[in-house]
């Protein structure tokens, strides 16, 4: 599931 | 972490020091789509919420306070202190014909219906199209300072470097956002025609005119 991945990105 | 990830936020970071920089030093900011600078203004506003909730790394969060920083300052300085060399007579993009269907995209194609996530999702797609509002007074005045034109440069090159990240991610991390690499594309595609003639014109040190 990608969304609740941390969103690390800028 | 990898190098097009670094080398994409450092670029996004000299664009917003250059365009800075830019206004500072001539004190004027001429030329510069005050629209543009607020819409990436909501874009951190929005996207950087997480600030409040969530912490990733130094490195993050020290970037992300950065950006929202630059991009208040940039809008204080064309709208208040500079406001006198505002161009606000050829910035007449109507940023509601942006604003309005990326809220309604957002609300329609997210990854979870909730506030915050919304919010990202928003912003993302919001940063897609942001530039605009500049790439069309530029098109409307026929000609960009050549400052201006590195700005838009570094920019767009922060884009690129992204998409090659996610590329470098897919691959190695097996990591995708299709939401965010779908509006980078878009973004990154929006810069093409601007990319031609930077390469074409002002590398060869002429300034940026587009024919009548």
């Amino acid at each position: 599931h990608q969304e609740s991945k941390e969103k690390d990105e800028l | 972490m990898n190098i097009f990830r670094l080398t994409g936020d450092l670029s996004h970071l000299a664009a917003i020091i250059i365009l800075l920089l830019k206004i500072w030093k001539s004190r004027s900011c001429a030329g510069i789509s005050g629209k543009s600078q607020i819409l990436f203004a909501i874009v951190f506003t929005t996207r950087y919420l997480d600030l409040l909730s969530t912490f990733i790394s130094l490195y993050n969060s020290c970037m992300k306070v950065i950006y929202i920083g630059c991009a208040y300052a940039t809008v204080y300085m064309i709208y208040m202190k500079f406001r006198a060399t505002y161009d606000g007579n050829h910035d007449s993009f109507r940023v509601e014909f942006l604003v309005v269907p990326v809220g309604g995209l957002a609300v329609l194609i997210n990854h979870d219906f909730s506030f915050m996530e919304i919010l990202w999702t928003f912003s993302i797609y919001l940063e897609s199209v942001a530039i605009l509002p500049q790439l069309f007074m530029i098109s409307k005045t026929g000609e960009a300072e050549t400052i201006t034109t590195h700005y838009l440069f570094c920019l767009g090159l922060y884009r690129a470097l992204y998409i090659f990240n996610w590329v470098w991610r897919f691959y190695f991390e097996g990591f995708f956002d299709l939401i965010a690499i779908v509006a980078g594309v878009v973004q990154t595609i929006l810069y093409c025609d601007f990319f031609y003639l930077y390469v074409t014109k002002v590398l060869k040190g002429k300034k940026l005119s587009l024919p009548a």
